[in-house]
């Protein structure tokens, strides 16, 4: 465990925890987007299914646990409770286009032919454009409430600090996933627009509004 | 060469 894994796990914690918190206590997923939240779920089902197989740690096996356990709560919460309040006409990103071609990837380039590592490769790969149809939904209704634009900071942020966590790891333990790595600058690439809208308006004490 | 099955990491 390094500094920017400990803190690029607390920030994805800080995502999850932020988007729950935000349903809960305003009641409402307006300008989140369901598609992406399950596709979040996907990606910690398919990847944690080795806490049915080993043991790592108490941190690790606890924050398996926090993140599914959240992210089913989420998905439970703008699908079933506030789905009232599902803003489904702007949530209209075909996740099909990014799960048949991820699944097919994850088959063709992994570290083993196993289920266990296709599942895991599956579930990196996936996570790296998990956010699409997030981002898609803030350009269709050109903006977002601040505390979206907060959670998707960390959620942004997290991947970020695991690449310089892999650089760290490289260097030190000769450690390297290429598949984790290639995935996760793929995925921190596509939050730069947004990082480059966060810094520049919402730490400002702007609202994010994207020009329609 | 990738120690890729390693899976310590979230």
């Amino acid at each position: 465990m390094n500094i920017f894994r400990l803190f690029g796990d607390l920030s994805h914690l800080a995502a999850i925890i932020i988007l729950l918190l935000k349903i809960w206590k305003s009641r409402s997923c307006a300008g989140i987007s369901g598609k992406s939240q399950i596709l979040f779920a996907i990606v910690f089902t398919t990847r944690y299914l080795d806490l049915l197989t080993s043991f790592i740690s108490l941190y690790n096996t606890s924050m398996k646990m926090i993140y599914i356990g959240c992210s089913y709560a989420t998905v439970y919460l703008i699908y079933a409770k506030f789905r009232a309040t599902y803003d489904g006409n702007h949530d209209s990103f075909r996740v099909e286009f990014l799960i048949v071609p991820v699944g097919g990837l994850a088959v063709l380039i992994n570290h083993d032919f196993s289920l266990l590592e296709i599942l895991w490769t599956f579930s990196i790969y996936l996570e790296s454009v998990a956010i699409l149809p997030q981002l898609f939904m803030i350009s269709k209704t050109g903006e977002a409430e601040t505390i979206t634009t907060h959670y998707l900071f960390c959620q942004g942020l997290y991947r970020a600090l695991y690449l310089i966590n892999w650089i760290w790891r490289f260097y030190f333990e000769g450690f390297f996933d290429m598949i984790a790595i290639v995935a996760g600058v793929v995925q921190t690439i596509l939050y730069c627009d947004f990082f480059y809208l966060y810094v520049t308006k919402v730490l400002k004490g702007k609202k994010l509004s994207l020009p329609a | 060469c990738p120690i890729g099955s390693r899976k310590d990491e979230l």
